[in-house]
């Protein structure tokens, strides 16, 4: 039997103690401790890679901490675009998606992707069909509201800046 | 952007990413996290992994696959493989980001090149690692 292991990200960036108070420390170390603990747990039970990662991601997507799922930024339309992959290190099968709304859990979505179609990435309207034709859940617009997300949004609303969510405003670039 | 790495007791790896794009982003812009070998990869040969940062250069610089090639054709450890793709390669073109990585013999390494990257892992009969700052 293997030894088994979990890691995981909340994102990267210019995160420093100087622009996190005290109590959002806490609540983010929190939200970390509590989604690498439940991916843990499925591997001591004997569960799969697979099944940890969806596992934990789907934690992080639930907290609004996260740029992701509900805790997921501002379009320049004022939407929420989400994208998310999931990969098997045993068959090297995979499956992702880029660019839905309204789907409560993106990675649950690729997992749907990666097992039940023929493709590895669906995007857009087209994701969010097969999304509904294998049950995924969807959520209103107001469920992906975040007013800290929604004031990071305002300072630049009007500009051509985007912005990484950890980090401070960049010129934008055009590859 | 979230993330996950994992090894199972069967020594299966896999990764999973989820992101929420940028502030502000129009034109349907997609970054790296649903492009397997930018910002998702996974491959019982070499290790998992899941990326974190501004997309445009993970995907340019293939990032997840470039870690597993060090690996797999010239013998780097996670750590060297990791280290040498965030810490040189992609500082060389402005790239700002970390990633998370796991083997099937369950070595994790948390890389990054930013001011911090909220991370967490936990191994079998070891304590929980929860960390956001360098």
């Amino acid at each position: 039997m293997h030894k088994t292991a979990i890691a995981i990200h909340g994102g990267a960036g210019t995160i420093t103690q100087a622009n996190l108070s005290p109590e959002q420390d806490k609540a983010y170390r929190a939200a970390l401790k509590k989604a690498v603990e439940a991916g843990h747990q499925v591997l001591e039970r004997g569960g799969s890679a697979l099944d940890a990662v969806e596992l934990a991601v789907v934690h992080l997507e639930d907290s609004p901490l996260f740029n992701a799922g509900r805790g997921s930024v501002f379009t320049k339309e004022g939407k929420h675009e989400m994208d998310a992959a999931i990969m098997c290190g045993k068959t090297l099968e995979a499956g992702a998606l880029a660019g839905v709304r309204s789907i409560k859990n993106p990675v649950k979505l690729a997992r749907a992707i990666m097992e039940h179609s023929d493709h590895v990435i669906l995007s857009g309207y087209g994701a969010e069909e097969f999304a509904l034709s294998y049950g995924l859940e969807f959520a209103p617009e107001a469920y992906f509201f975040d007013k800290y997300r929604y004031e990071q949004w305002s300072e630049v609303r009007d500009s051509d800046i985007f912005m990484l969510d950890h980090t401070a405003q960049r010129d934008e670039k055009f590859g | 952007t979230v993330g996950a790495v994992a090894v199972d007791q069967e020594g299966n790896v896999a990764s999973a990413t989820s992101t929420g794009g940028m502030t502000n982003k129009r034109y349907n812009r997609i970054g790296d996290t649903p492009i397997i070998g930018s910002g998702t990869y996974a491959n019982n040969q070499t290790c998992a992994i899941s990326c974190t940062g501004h997309g445009e250069f993970f995907i340019r610089a293939v990032v997840a696959y470039d870690v597993s090639c060090l690996m797999e054709y010239k013998g780097y450890t996670l750590q060297k493989a990791c280290e040498e793709v965030v810490l040189k390669k992609l500082v060389k073109f402005g790239g700002e980001g970390g990633l998370i990585a796991v083997t099937p013999s369950a070595e994790v390494a948390l890389v990054f090149n930013s001011e911090g990257m909220y991370r967490a892992s936990k191994s079998t009969g070891e304590e929980t690692l929860v960390a956001i700052y360098k």
